[in-house]
């Protein structure tokens, strides 16, 4: 659903 | 060249039956630490982290930094062909397009190959820093496993708030509500059946439940299981590996509605 948050916003793509 | 032998080939077994489901194709990554695998659900909500280190194979011989990608389904098909007394080996050579999986049982009278195609993958990989967590919550995995399960009857997501009481597990659906209440117990005769909180500052966070029931597929290999909560964090859910590493689930929070 959408508020659900993703993990890219916690987490930096390396 | 790329050879591991693990004696205890049930641990890779069950290692695969926990993450199959999140995630369909993955790197693993084999290095001189040991063998690894990061890989995110196709949502982007959520991301497993496995590492079993070298010193616990009997035999790690890995030349160079290898990534392999499998189809993680296709795997698990394979090594539901091993026994769980078998001693599994993974092998592939350099540059090959292949891995192979030899299983022998305990009394080394059946030896079996199964060979495997390998797959390029194009996965990303998240920079996960160190974090202290507000709280961490340590209990059975089994008795987590079970409260995911009774609250999924009832509801879509789970609140998780830690308070110096204990740790409350919380839903809501369409036929009611329902509030499991942990509180902290380290004075049980069995280390692995305590429940103990280390908290800081309190933390309410909420979470869909078809990931958490996911995650606790990784029940069978620890019969602990440790929550890692920071309001601003995503959760970690981790299930140590005796002698060998973890696997670990991270899951972004839902916004509180």
């Amino acid at each position: 659903s959408n508020n659900q948050k993703t993990l890219l916003g916690f987490f930096q793509k390396v | 060249m790329l050879e591991l032998r693990l004696v205890q080939g049930s641990l890779l077994k069950k290692v695969l039956e926990a993450i199959k489901d999140l995630v369909n194709d993955a790197n693993f990554d084999c290095s001189a630490t040991g063998f690894s695998l990061q890989a995110m659900d196709s949502s982007h909500v959520a991301l497993v982290a496995l590492l079993l280190r070298s010193e616990g194979f009997e035999h790690y011989r890995c030349d160079r930094n290898l990534s392999m990608g499998m189809n993680l389904g296709n795997m698990a098909k394979m090594l539901k062909c091993a026994g769980n007394d078998d001693i599994i080996t993974l092998k592939a050579d350099d540059g090959s397009d292949t891995v192979t999986f030899m299983f022998e049982s305990p009394t080394q009278d059946k030896i079996s190959d199964f060979e495997m195609k390998l797959m390029d993958i194009d996965s990303e990989h998240l920079g996960i820093p160190e974090a202290e967590y507000h709280a961490i919550v340590r209990m059975p995995s089994s008795e987590f496993g079970r409260i995911c399960k009774d609250l999924s009857s009832i509801g879509d997501t789970v609140v998780i708030s830690v308070t110096k009481e204990g740790v409350k597990f919380s839903t809501r659906g369409d036929i009611g509500t329902a509030n499991i209440v942990c509180r902290q117990n380290n004075t049980v005769d069995k280390p692995e059946e305590a429940t103990i909180i280390e908290m800081t500052e309190p933390v309410s966070l909420t979470f869909a439940l078809r990931y958490m029931n996911s995650f606790t597929k990784a029940t069978p290999l620890s019969s602990i299981v440790t929550l890692s909560l920071s309001s601003d964090l995503p959760v970690v859910v981790e299930y140590k590996i005796a002698e060998m590493g973890y696997i670990r689930f991270y899951l972004a929070p839902k916004i509180e509605e």
